[in-house]
């Protein structure tokens, strides 16, 4: 089981948290601000109020023995370069720390972090992918102009089946599933007629899904 | 054609110029630091320097033309406040604005944005989403167990044709598509043998994902 330690509760370890546990992974959650552990309290299910730069401390809560810790306490940098420190020197099997600046990037993958994120950049990237894609609600980039698309599904494709469609014939797209409701339908078959609010998810060249749009 | 404009070119704005660069799209980036107007023209084709916040000077360098507008401004926020209503006044289509606080959020919304970005929250979520999914390369959730998932051929499976890899048949998944060098080979046939360092894009429930891997 997928166990994970996150270390600092400011925007970007609360949301990393809560994702995490809507997921339903195991999360301990920890912070130094008692405050800020007790305004959590409700959305997390392990919040402890505790100082990750004291070794001790982590090893009292048990860090030592979860898959992956987090280090997201984000402005004082040498916070956030001690709970590395120490993750690594309980065991931890995957360490991953948040950073500023490039600068503070190279320093922990110094002392030992697996990975290091920069959330602005992250989320300057995410945001790129998905305006590129206009129009799609999600999607996975498999290739330079190939990708896995959910688009709504087009007005006039409502009440045909797939098949009537030409959703293949005519945009070389396959439909590889339905989202319908809160349900999937994975592999439809030729025959599913597309209704109303359908998200259709289909795999092809980028440049036919948007056209299937327009 | 799809047109970008993005002003205030800090850690996320510069960062989804760059991207958005990389994925051929048309982008000028904006910024009132000379200096980092500079640091930057090397690898963004379109910066210019000016003041986001006077209308008459986006007017001047032709904002209004632009289709998607994102304010990136980020630690005075009645930068980014300004910069977001004359993005509106001048008529661009979408306008998208970085926020720091829920608060913020709110406000921006308030005033037109058309979509508001908490990066460090989106980059935790994002992280979450990738955690959460170990082992996989990337992943397009589709449903609370079913996904479309990226994952390393598994050893035994290669130098085996897809249907000898019994991937459908045994474990319910289907490969609609394989990652091989810099190419991708949309719905492989079932003939198709599995290389070494393939990268297996596979649909069906997220648990098979996870057990034709260990
Ligand atoms: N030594 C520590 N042990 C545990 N938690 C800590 C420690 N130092 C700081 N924190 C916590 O880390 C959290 C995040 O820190 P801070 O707000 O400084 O970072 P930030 O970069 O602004 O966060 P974000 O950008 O993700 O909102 C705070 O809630 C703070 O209490
Ligand atoms: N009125 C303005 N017009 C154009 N650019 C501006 C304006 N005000 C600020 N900027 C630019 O916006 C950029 C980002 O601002 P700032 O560094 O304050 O935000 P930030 O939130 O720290 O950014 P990030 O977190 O993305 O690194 C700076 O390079 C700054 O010069």
């Amino acid at each position: 089981h997928h166990e994970f330690v996150i270390i600092g509760l400011g925007r970007f370890g609360t949301s990393l948290a809560m994702a995490l546990t809507a997921y339903r992974h195991d999360v301990l959650a920890i912070d130094l601000d008692k405050k800020r552990v007790q305004q959590v309290s409700n959305t997390l299910p392990h919040v402890v109020q505790m100082d990750a730069t004291d070794i001790d401390a982590l090893r009292e809560v048990g860090a030592e023995f979860f898959d992956t810790g987090v280090v997201c306490t984000g402005s004082v940098f040498e916070a956030n370069l001690l709970a590395t420190v120490n993750l690594r020197k309980l065991g931890v099997r995957r360490v991953i720390s948040k950073a500023r600046t490039v600068t503070q990037q190279e320093i922990l993958q110094r002392v030992g972090a697996d990975e290091v994120i920069l959330p602005e950049h992250e989320a300057g990237v995410q945001l790129a992918r998905r305006l590129a894609a206009i129009n799609f609600i999600d999607f996975l980039q498999l290739g330079r102009d190939t990708g896995v698309v959910e688009i709504a599904a087009p007005d006039n494709l409502v009440g045909k089946s797939l098949v009537e469609s030409q959703v293949r014939a005519q945009y070389g797209l396959s439909v590889i599933a339905i989202k319908r409701d809160n349900d999937v339908i994975v592999s439809p078959r030729a025959d599913e007629v597309i209704k109303e609010d359908d998200i259709l998810v289909v795999l092809g060249k980028i440049a036919d899904c948007e056209r299937i749009q327009s």
